[in-house]
């Protein structure tokens, strides 16, 4: 019961931009490149240029005059740069419904993503499915996604304390001692064990990102939010594990996740109203239970 | 005579500090699962049995209640192989909310009702290639072909309650899908 358009998947010619849009949230994806271009809060009447997009670093395997690698306790890129993924337009396959619509984007043959927009919600959910990791660098890939907005942050950011307050994390800076930074990537990087928001004060516009796992975040520029969702190594970081972090899992191929991260833009006051219920969802999920169903439904009631 | 216990000593376990950073051997990381995964599986059959007390005066038996741990990656067994079935759903919290689980299905329309008899929105869509792929991977090719939909629709709950929902496969005279509703499917480049 579904219809498949292919709008010349092939040719170069300019297309138009993709949006989903329910009752709170319309969300835009450029027709060109398939990436995300905007995120606009109908009831909040504010809006940001978003673009998400998936990055790696390359893992440091020590240098001359420092040998820290990078491994299960360590995270040390070689350098700063970032590499995309897949820099070319990306597959884009959308579905429409009454009870959700979905982009399906294909970045590359290891990293795929599903952009979800329900009914009623006022939450974008992004669902990615990453690996394996390619073994074809000697140095490791740390892959990365960021979202890059037009918020005017001031190089603040904010992460959760272990799904607790959050704290405020500020670029190149500790509110303690006067800091030396030697990492510019890895010494701003901080835990996200629930979520991660930054701030444009001026334009009174938040945009946060809940996580249903653990992972390394950060805002290494205005407006950016980025979180490492997966990390394949192949040096032992001399820390005790003893191992690199090279899991090839239980099929010998690499390992393969699937994660979901929840994004919303909101005013700053009202942020923390709109992200909590599905905080709570993600922290108390619904037991579901199935059983099988032998007579008509009418007959059951 | 399941009981929790067991996923209580496993997360006792997992609250060593390799455990909590993933900074355990590899060894290691799969002996903290195979104790997490037995301890979930003996919960799952107190949950089941928590579920069945509360839900059916009569009715199928509490032990043929199951769940689907594998729902995020598109696997479960009694959704894939029944036309009809019944899903009952608790919610742990104090405050109501809509839950949307996305169920596996072998044919591409079904009604889905709510616990009297009204049909309510759901929304069949193709399973995409990715979860098609981990599918192969995790069942095998011939298994992971006898699901090739996915069945969404939102489950309200109210606050620390639960709710049943009925799905009934819907086909024509010849056995042919005949959907209540369709999604439009747009391909914008390949």
């Amino acid at each position: 019961a579904e219809e498949f358009i292919d709008t010349g998947a092939e040719s170069f010619a300019p297309k138009a931009d993709v949006t989903m849009e329910n009752q709170n949230v319309i969300v835009t994806f450029d027709g060109n490149t398939g990436r995300l271009k905007s995120l606009t809060n109908k009831i909040s009447q504010i809006s940001s240029a978003v673009t998400q997009d998936f990055f790696y670093y390359n893992s440091s395997w020590g240098t001359s005059d420092d040998e820290q690698a990078s491994g299960a306790y360590i995270f040390r890129p070689n350098r700063t740069a970032v590499f995309p993924v897949n820099a070319a337009p990306i597959g884009v396959t959308v579905v429409r419904g009454s009870v959700f619509q979905e982009v399906r984007q294909v970045f590359s043959n290891w990293v795929t993503q599903i952009v979800r927009l329900y009914d009623g919600d006022n939450d974008v959910e992004f669902e990615y499915t990453i690996g394996p990791i390619p073994y074809d660098i000697p140095e490791g890939k740390e892959v990365i996604t960021r979202f890059s907005s037009d918020l005017a942050s001031g190089g603040t950011f904010y992460t959760d304390a272990n799904g607790r307050e959050m704290q405020r994390r500020d670029l190149n800076y500790r509110p303690t001692w006067k800091l030396n930074v030697t990492e510019p990537v890895a010494g701003n990087y901080y835990p996200v064990n629930s979520r991660i928001h930054t701030i444009d004060k001026t334009n009174n516009r938040q945009l946060s990102i809940l996580t249903d796992r653990s992972m390394g975040g950060s805002s290494l520029a205005d407006g950016q939010l980025e979180l490492m969702v997966h990390r394949r190594l192949f040096y032992d970081d001399s820390r005790g594990v003893g191992e690199p972090l090279n899991e090839t899992g239980l099929l010998g191929t690499g390992l393969v996740i699937r994660g979901i991260m929840y994004v919303t833009l909101e005013t700053a006051a009202l942020s923390p109203r709109a992200v909590h219920p599905s905080a709570v969802l993600i922290a108390h999920p619904v037991a579901m239970a199935l059983a099988p169903l032998s007579t008509d439904v009418a007959t059951y009631v | 005579l399941a009981n929790s216990e067991q996923l209580n000593l496993a997360v006792a376990v997992l609250q060593h500090h390799d455990g909590v950073s993933g900074t355990s051997k590899q060894h290691v990381a799969y002996d903290y699962a195979r104790r997490v995964s037995e301890g979930l599986s003996e919960c799952e059959t107190v949950i089941n049995r928590a579920l069945g007390d509360l839900t059916f005066v009569s009715g199928p038996s509490v032990t043929e209640f199951v769940q689907c741990p594998l729902l995020n990656v598109s696997i479960c067994a009694m959704s894939e192989t029944s036309a009809n079935f019944t899903l009952v759903v608790y919610n742990p919290v104090g405050f109501a909310r809509a839950h949307l689980p996305r169920f596996p299905v072998p044919f591409g329309s079904y009604a889905v009702y709510d616990e009297k008899g009204l049909v309510i929105p759901s929304q069949v869509v193709s399973m995409p290639f990715e979860t098609q792929r981990l599918r192969a991977e995790i069942l095998g090719e011939e298994a992971a072909a006898a699901a090739n939909y996915l069945l969404v629709f939102a489950v309200p709950t109210t606050g620390f309650g639960f709710a049943t929902y009925f799905v009934n496969r819907t086909s024509g005279p010849n056995g042919e899908d005949v959907a209540l509703e369709t999604a439009a499917v747009e391909k914008i480049r390949s």
